[in-house]
């Protein structure tokens, strides 16, 4: 459902050109649980970005269902995202002036879901990540994995078909990820796909498949035997 | 050098009260290393606002280097934070329309250090954290865990005497995690403070001393015999 090819992003700082992502190809099959790892600022965000749709390569092909993104206006791609990816942000970018429950209602806000199941929706998606209890609190009056944990049930709660996760227990203790990861699991256990970028060998030892990234290019990528 | 006594913090969202920390009692040494653990809105970052004069308590004492903190105007409070502390912030606090260099070199100019040696020891500290070829980007231009490494730098510039880092290496990976925590490791060797908040036990275990939160109390308080 996946495909890239030969995507690379450069990004223009003054005089200088960082390229963030070099030459990167690769497919990902529908039902696929996927992690990707790699160090600090090899390209792995970056690479979220454009197969989560929002932004595009510098070159390259994205082919995503059939269709070719890189020719996908606006409008499109905002309908992609909405539809079809629920995207957990390396930094939350959670709405700071709502709180939890009207951040996680958001998306089925764009959705078109009648206000009542919306509520209702959002609700169990904060329960599922143990947050039913902080739903009024605004972004800063929660904990940094509360936070967290609130960009998860976010990304959640339109049960969209591809998960896209950026270092999505990042801030959790151990405890609180194994809760996490046993929802990702659900998800995939229901035919879903799921990349996840982690740091952690032990979180990305939940997926099939590993890919690593390294100064912008891909320098493994294999399967992994789960037990 | 510093010492809580019966500290508590509630906070009021709408009718509730929150107790983030409901009686917490410790002393820490100069030269101490001191790990805190706990899980997900247990109270580390309240305890380390508090700690790091960024807050006061609701209740309870606090006594730094034999002043009474909770007597202190914001000002003397400011004082001691430029002087005293290095903070690395859980969301990291950059301010987005300047680049890393002048990040960091921000404490150095509330010190009233000469532009040009604040310059030199502003790129140092990037140096330190492996950022040098990063130092004119903006925190948008930076990848998370650059992000992350540009606020350790930023709290290291003045090197203060006590270290306060609220999960310095939750969005790096292994090995850069490694160098930071031997950057903290030479600053512990010459005889400063560092406490510091992790979810990772292999970072913990760098630490003399292990604090366990939960729920707002101090589970637990153990010095570890380091190998
Ligand atoms: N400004 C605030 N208003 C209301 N409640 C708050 C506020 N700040 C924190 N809290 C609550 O206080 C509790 C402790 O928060 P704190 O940030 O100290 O947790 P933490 O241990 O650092 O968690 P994490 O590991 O997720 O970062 C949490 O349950 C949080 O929801
Ligand atoms: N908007 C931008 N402008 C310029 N450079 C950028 C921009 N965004 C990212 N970069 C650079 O591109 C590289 C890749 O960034 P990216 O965020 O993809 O890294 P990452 O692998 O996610 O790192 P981390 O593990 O620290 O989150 C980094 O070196 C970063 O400095
Ligand atoms: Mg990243
Ligand atoms: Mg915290």
């Amino acid at each position: 459902i996946i495909t890239i090819e030969h995507v690379a992003k450069v990004y223009e700082v003054g005089a200088e050109e960082v390229h963030a992502l070099r030459d990167v190809s690769l497919k990902i099959d529908k039902n696929e649980y996927v992690a990707i790892m790699g160090p600090s600022g090899s390209g792995k965000s970056t690479l979220m970005n454009i197969l989560g749709c929002l932004d595009t390569p510098t070159r390259g092909l994205y082919n995503f269902k059939g269709h070719n993104v890189s020719e996908m206006n606006d409008n499109e791609l905002a309908k992609i995202r909405n539809k079809e990816i629920g995207f957990v942000f390396q930094t939350f970018n959670l709405l700071p002036r709502s709180d939890a429950l009207h951040n996680v209602e958001l998306p089925l806000i764009y959705a078109g879901v009648p206000a009542s199941e919306r509520k209702e929706r959002a609700i169990l998606a904060l329960e599922n990540v143990g947050l039913a209890d902080r739903m009024h609190h605004k972004p800063n009056e929660l904990s940094g994995g509360q936070r967290q944990r609130v960009a998860v049930a976010r990304a959640l709660v339109t049960r969209p078909s591809i998960i896209l996760a950026d270092e999505p227990t990042g801030n959790l203790d151990t405890k609180t990820g194994e809760d996490i990861m046993s929802l990702f699991n659900d998800i995939y256990q229901q035919g879903n796909t799921i990349i996840l970028v982690t740091h952690e060998e032990y979180i990305a030892e939940h997926a099939e498949r590993i890919i690593r990234i390294r100064d912008g290019l891909i320098e493994r990528d294999e399967n992994v035997i789960k037990r």
